[in-house]
């Protein structure tokens, strides 16, 4: 977790298509 | 399942077409809009370590909206969260050059690099020349498949739930959601295609897309080795923790 932890973020993020 | 295999087919279509840098219009309107003569000059005469970060940046910003594409998969978020790094991180390039042949133009080979279309010669002073002229030939080996967006969505989720990543925690849970994939990838491809072997010839497509990101990670390491400090400082954090060895 801690190596990933961009990615771990990005996949907690809630993100609509307008902020894409 | 028919009503099962649908549903997935079009939560994937949906997640798809969500999560695309550019819409099929958009694209088809930038098609014929190439880097003119001078453009390509001065890409050339670009600094190899300069023309390396450029590269990162985009394909940093291509790998976020492919985690988006991800998280938008009924089942992928179900799935453990050391499954869900693990696959993103084996797959996310796989899927960002799958996803390259919608921006790729066989009929004069050239591709969208920041905001026109341009030819390998682009990026000759990246000194990676065998991978570059591989990614184009994958790109125009897959434009010649024909592929709808429907079948791009579908084999784009195929190649990232994959079980063919080593040190995945819950196979059988990620062999289940890959298998309903197929399914439904199929079931598409037999609607559209009149080529009993298309979905063969797609499927042969997958050892390729592996050859390239291996191809891409010994240029990078060929490339830090030379210019550490531009990786280290310069490189997107992203990217660094994708790929550095």
């Amino acid at each position: 977790k801690e190596k990933h932890k961009i990615l771990h973020r990005l996949l907690q993020n809630s993100t609509s298509p307008v902020e894409l | 399942n028919c009503g099962i295999m649908h549903r997935i087919a079009q939560n994937i279509i949906k997640s798809h077409l969500e999560t695309c840098q550019y819409t099929t219009e958009e694209l088809q309107q930038l098609a014929w809009q190439t880097h003119s003569y001078e453009e390509v000059k001065m890409y050339q005469s670009k600094p190899r370590d300069v023309l390396w970060q450029q590269c990162a940046i985009q394909i940093t910003h291509a790998i976020q909206y492919v985690v988006e594409f991800a998280k938008r998969i009924s089942g992928f978020m179900e799935l453990c969260q050391n499954d869900q790094i693990l696959l993103l991180k084996s797959g996310c390039l796989e899927v960002v050059l799958v996803r390259m042949c919608r921006a790729f133009n066989p009929l004069n080979n050239t591709v969208l690099f920041e905001g026109k279309y341009g030819g390998m010669q682009m990026f000759k002073s990246l000194g990676c020349d065998d991978l570059v002229s591989a990614v184009f030939d994958f790109a125009k080996s897959l434009c010649s498949l024909q592929l709808t967006e429907e079948e791009i969505a579908l084999f784009s989720a195929a190649v990232l739930i994959s079980t063919d990543r080593p040190w995945l925690m819950e196979p059988r849970k990620v062999q289940k959601l890959q298998e309903k994939i197929y399914f439904a990838l199929q079931h598409i491809m037999q609607k559209n295609h009149m080529d009993e072997d298309a979905l063969a010839k797609l499927i042969s497509r997958i050892p390729t897309l592996s050859a390239l990101c291996t191809l891409h990670t010994e240029e990078l390491q060929a490339f830090q080795q030379l210019h550490p400090e531009t990786v280290n400082v310069l490189f997107p954090p992203l990217y660094k923790e994708l790929f550095n060895p």
